[in-house]
């Protein structure tokens, strides 16, 4: 482990420090996270200097501002990357949107259930199985999730995204999202818009 | 003329019955609308009566009454029926979106500038070249377009929507269209909702 670099380290001691601050700790000494790793403290030491990580004399860390600099050094939780469920016609125009990419927002995956669109690029995103989604979006720390499946699938993979720790999500199709108070919806409404336009347009005659 | 029947004839009596208005006249004869058209008053009388015009002895019909009469019979200005300029990825996925014609509306024409894009069908919608759009969208009383071309193209697209009697437009290009007082524009803008989404979840954090 001493010549594994530093970034295959810090998803290790994040699941450490996630287990800890589940178990009501809220500071930690680099030695305690060496102990349970099985790590030569100086490595974990340097490897939280190198993270820009501050501890106090005697206290160690504050957890969750560790955890902060390791989701920083990892760039984990970057809102400006989004994944996607759902690759069919509006799906792929969203992968194929440039706007996005103008504005620094990047689509890293995609996610269907049709077993043809498994493995393929559509305008540069990969396309994977659905049930590659939970794992890779942990792993990946994306913080967004699209939905642009039918209204009859929308709930359950809505349930999929919150599993894999997605924070938000931009739900295209046209049915209510039941998620935790964690998690934030924006319900994109595509017939309320035409509605609008139309009494817009009664009104004006 | 006498046996051509009424459906044919009620465009002519539009157009008559428009330049009137235009002219500045508020009222017209069943006799003078004949005299004009070179049709037998007799049918004229007929036709107003079938469409459910009710005109005034010695008066005669009240101008933008009997219009409106002609619209409902011919059922145009139904603000049901869009076209869409534009049928790249955006476009082909909103012609696709069965969501619409769940709740009544119907997109009746596609057009682009693409020329291996025109005389094909789309989910049933037929694609015509755009230089046919005004002259299509006049004819058929369409009164929503909807733009789904890339934002240098839009304004001219606009322009050309204006032209051919469009009274709201549905915006998808992410630029902000000048039209005249008289049109109404919805626009539709995915950034602003990804933005929203992503400022929601910082409040959160
Ligand atoms: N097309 C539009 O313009 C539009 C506009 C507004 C809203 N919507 C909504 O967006 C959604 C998608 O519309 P569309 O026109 O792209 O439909 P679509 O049928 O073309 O695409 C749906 C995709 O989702 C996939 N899918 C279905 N169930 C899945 C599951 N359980 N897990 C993973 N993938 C699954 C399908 O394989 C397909 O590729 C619908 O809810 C629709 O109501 C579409
Ligand atoms: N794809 C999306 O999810 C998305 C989302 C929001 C906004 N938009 C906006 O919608 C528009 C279309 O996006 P897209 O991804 O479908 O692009 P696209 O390039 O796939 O489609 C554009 C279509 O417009 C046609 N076109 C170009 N100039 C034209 C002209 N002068 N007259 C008629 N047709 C013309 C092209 O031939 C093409 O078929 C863009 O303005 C984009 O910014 C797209």
């Amino acid at each position: 482990t001493f010549s594994a670099p530093l970034i295959r380290r810090l998803p290790e001691y994040h699941s450490y420090l996630e287990s800890a601050l589940s178990q009501g700790l809220t500071t930690i000494s680099s030695t305690a996270i060496a102990a349970h790793l099985n790590i030569d403290p100086i490595v974990v030491r340097k490897d939280c200097e190198a993270i820009g990580a501050v501890g106090r004399p005697r206290i160690g860390f504050d957890i969750p501002n560790l955890i902060a600099a390791i989701y920083e050094y990892m760039g984990w939780g970057n809102l400006d990357e989004l994944v996607i469920v759902g690759c069919g016609s509006l799906g792929s125009a969203l992968i194929g949107y440039n706007g996005f990419k103008k504005r620094g927002f990047k689509i890293i995956a995609g996610f269907d259930n049709d077993p043809s669109k498994a493995g393929i690029l559509i305008n540069g995103v990969s396309i994977f199985p659905i049930n590659k989604m939970v794992n890779l979006v942990k792993r990946l720390h994306v913080e967004i999730g699209i939905i642009a499946v039918p209204p009859q699938a929308a709930q359950e993979i809505a349930d999929m995204m919150v599993e894999a720790g997605i924070k938000g999500i931009w739900n295209f199709s046209p049915c209510a999202l039941k998620v935790p108070k964690t998690v934030i919806v924006q319900q994109e409404d595509l017939i309320t818009s035409l509605v609008i336009l139309q009494k817009g347009m009664k009104h004006e005659r």
